[in-house]
């Protein structure tokens, strides 16, 4: 499956101020994770205002207890990044429910350190996401409601 | 575009 090319990330992203990184960045990213593909839409800011931002929509793989799990998660990105961090969400779909933690509220925003102490170029897309999907092996941020799920074995 | 794997999680937790 081929990455989406960089001339349609830069159409996409022609409002971000630091285009040409964030472009280099997402790219990066979609290149290692292959079941993340960038999205643009309307991102809800608690103060009400709305604004046309793009997310990495998809799933992550997760290694829990021996097998691999696929996790639902958006991350969005601000027009400054990267020089501010991404939002992040799990994103459950209908048949799973989120596992609060000191990582994971019930809205499924997700927070960790690296957020907390992101600083562009030290951090990145492809950094957060090795210390999410560490964190999420240890502490599974969702759980299956049906009893259909077929983990695939390591 | 990138592909989309279908989303899986572990079975719920008691």
């Amino acid at each position: 499956m081929a990455a989406v090319e960089e001339r349609t990330l830069k159409k996409m992203l022609k409002q971000y101020r630091h285009r040409d990184l964030a472009v280099r960045e997402i790219t990066d990213t979609i290149l290692n994770y292959k079941d993340l593909r960038p999205v643009m839409d309307a991102y809800n800011f608690l103060d009400g205002s709305s604004r046309d931002l793009m997310s990495l929509a998809g799933t992550v793989p997760v290694c829990y207890r021996g097998s691999v799990y696929n996790i639902p998660v958006c991350l969005w990105l601000l027009d400054t990044y990267p020089y501010n961090p991404p939002i992040c969400f799990v994103k459950p779909t209908s048949k799973m429910i989120i596992k609060t933690s000191r990582h994971v509220d019930s809205n499924g925003k997700i927070y960790l350190p690296y957020l907390h102490e992101w600083t562009f170029p030290r951090s990145g897309l492809c950094g957060f996401i090795q210390v999410m999907t560490g964190v999420f092996a240890e502490e599974m941020p969702v759980f299956s409601t049906s009893a259909t799920h077929r983990p695939s074995l390591l | 575009l990138n592909g989309g794997a279908v989303p899986s999680a572990p079975p719920t937790y008691t």
